[in-house]
Order: C-alpha cells, then sequence, then structure tokens
C-alpha cells in the first residue's frame, strides 16, 4: 500500500467546475453582493469579472467589517460601496494542472482555492469536503 | 505502516479548549451576536447557556437570512430578534471521550463541531483546519 500515491493524484477530476461555482462580478455593489451571498447561503465566493478572470473574494465577513462603524453597523453605506473595494484581491489558487499534493497544503489555511486554467480563465473552485472525502476513501482502502 | 491507526486515535489531545472558542449566549440579541461575530471574524460559532452548556449554532448567514426582506435587508429588525430565534438547534458534536474516526466522518459536512463533556458541558471545538493537518502529517510519515 502506497500511503503517498494519493499525493501524486492530479486535481483535475475533483474540482468543482465553474458552472457550478457561484460568484459576483467585480462591477456589483456591496448591497447586490450581500443579497447573492445570503441567497446562494455561501459565506464566501469568488469574484470575476466580465471576461471570467479571478479578481479576488468576497465573503459576508468582509462586508460587515468594512461597515462596522463604532456603534452600529453602518447598512445605509451598502448602495455606494463596491466590490472591488471591499473584496480580498489575494487569493489562494490551484493551476488545473496542480496534484493533490499542492491543494492539501493549502486547504490547511483555507476553507477552499479557485483553480486557474493554463489561459487564466477561472476554472472552478477545489473544497475542504472534497479533500477531506478523499482522504478518508484513502484512509479506508 | 498501518495506515488505519490514525482512525482509533482518540480526539481529546486535538479539541480547541473552550477557553480559546468564540461563543454567543442564548440570551443576547442578534445585533449583540452579529457584533460579536463581525468583531472576532468567525462566520459561525457555538451558542452556550448560562450553565455553559451547548445550546445551538448561530452564524452570520443565519442571521442575514432570517433579516432578508423581499426589496432589501431589514437591520432595523436585529434588536428586538433573539439569539434563541434564530440559531441552529441542531448541532453536529463529539463526545470528548470519541476517536479521530468519528471525527472525521462528522466533518465531510460540517466546518467545525462541537465536542461535550461526560457531564455535557462545552468542552470545545474540533476544526476541519485541526483535522486536515492531522492527515497531513499522517500521509508523510
Ligand atoms: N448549500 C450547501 N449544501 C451542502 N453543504 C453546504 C452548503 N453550503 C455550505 N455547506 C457546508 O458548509 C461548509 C462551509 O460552507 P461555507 O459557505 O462557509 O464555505 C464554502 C464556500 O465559501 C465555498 N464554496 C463551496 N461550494 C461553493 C459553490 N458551489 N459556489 C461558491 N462557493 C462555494 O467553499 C467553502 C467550503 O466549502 P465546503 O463544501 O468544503 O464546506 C461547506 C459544506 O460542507
Ligand atoms: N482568526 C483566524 N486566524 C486564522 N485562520 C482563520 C481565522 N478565522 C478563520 N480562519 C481560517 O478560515 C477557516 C474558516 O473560518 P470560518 O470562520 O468560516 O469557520 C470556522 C468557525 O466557524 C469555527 N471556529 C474556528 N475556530 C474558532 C474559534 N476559536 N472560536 C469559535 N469558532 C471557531 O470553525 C470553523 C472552521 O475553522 P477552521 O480553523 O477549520 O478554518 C478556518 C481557518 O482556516
Amino acid at each position: 500500500l502506497n500511503n503517498k500515491a494519493i499525493l501524486d493524484m492530479p486535481i483535475a477530476d475533483l474540482v468543482i467546475p465553474a458552472e457550478k461555482v457561484a460568484h459576483v462580478q467585480s462591477g456589483n455593489s456591496a448591497e447586490h453582493a450581500l443579497l447573492v451571498l445570503t441567497k446562494t447561503g455561501y459565506s464566501s465566493v469568488p469574484v470575476l469579472d466580465v471576461k471570467y478572470r479571478l479578481q479576488g473574494l468576497l465573503s459576508t465577513k468582509m462586508i460587515t467589517e468594512e461597515i462596522l462603524g463604532l456603534e452600529r453597523i453602518e447598512y445605509d453605506r451598502l448602495a455606494t460601496l463596491k466590490v472591488e473595494d471591499v473584496m480580498d484581491q489575494e487569493v489562494a489558487y490551484l493551476k488545473i494542472t496542480d496534484t493533490f499534493r499542492r491543494a492539501l497544503d493549502l486547504v490547511i489555511n483555507h476553507a477552499f482555492l479557485c483553480v486557474i486554467e493554463e489561459d487564466g480563465t477561472f476554472a472552478g473552485i477545489m473544497t475542504r469536503r472534497v479533500i477531506l472525502k478523499q482522504l478518508k476513501k484513502h484512509i479506508y482502502s
């Protein structure tokens, strides 16, 4: 039994494809983005531009922190805030050609990773849930 | 090399102890809870009563969904909503005496698990991050 074989497994088959990933557009307002986050139920989603390229990550936490005033959360500021002003431009990502080894290293500190095609377009995401399922399968085999 | 040895490992040493876990009290308002969530930076935390017993889980998502009106998010309702009205009373939990096997099964579908002492009080939490670190260590050993 080769304990380390799982590490060289390509991630391509495990990626949740772009069409199944909820995202927001970088041109939207924070108010619109907060509605998308609330309706899809995800706490954090990728931010893409009109050419489907990855621009950053946006979470409900980032929006709420941005409008946290001294005494209360200032929701009236949401309509004028833009996604690009609030989002985190530092995104942990994988290339579609990366192996499980790289994905395992990064998910220690990130709930999900964005996956990028060779041409730089957004390919999908790799989640902790998918990685944990593979690791469980590997242990029980 | 015993691939399955990790499964019988007791979870006790891996638990993040109660004193390090951000939580909200079941008697608080949703407005107070949202401030706690925003300031601590966690998307979801345990809800405890005055006797430190686990009552449920509360997330920013649950609060925002509760006040999502037809046209906008109705933040004026937050002050009158109570934590107990919004929280999820169904909590995935582990006993302090459980093994890694049980923790691995549950984290497939939960970002973290609450851990309970033999007397029913809250002992702490088990996170996906801690489990992933153990699995990575196991694969590389
Ligand atoms: N609609 C749903 N149905 C069933 N289970 C659900 C669910 N929404 C959330 N969960 C569970 O809660 C975990 C944390 O979700 P969260 O939205 O905070 O954090 C998510 C979210 O930020 C992002 N994510 C996952 N799937 C996504 C998707 N289809 N589109 C956009 N973002 C996604 O990746 C993070 C980690 O996802 P992961 O699956 O490992 O872990 C998920 C999953 O186990
Ligand atoms: N202040 C911080 N410093 C460094 N990294 C941070 C961080 N806050 C969040 N993260 C990273 O983001 C992941 C998701 O955090 P989230 O708050 O959505 O979801 C968290 C949160 O709901 C809960 N949690 C974790 N630690 C907690 C604590 N000390 N008190 C209360 N809840 C906690 O367990 C979930 C999973 O935690 P996990 O560590 O696996 O995964 C964390 C961790 O990898």
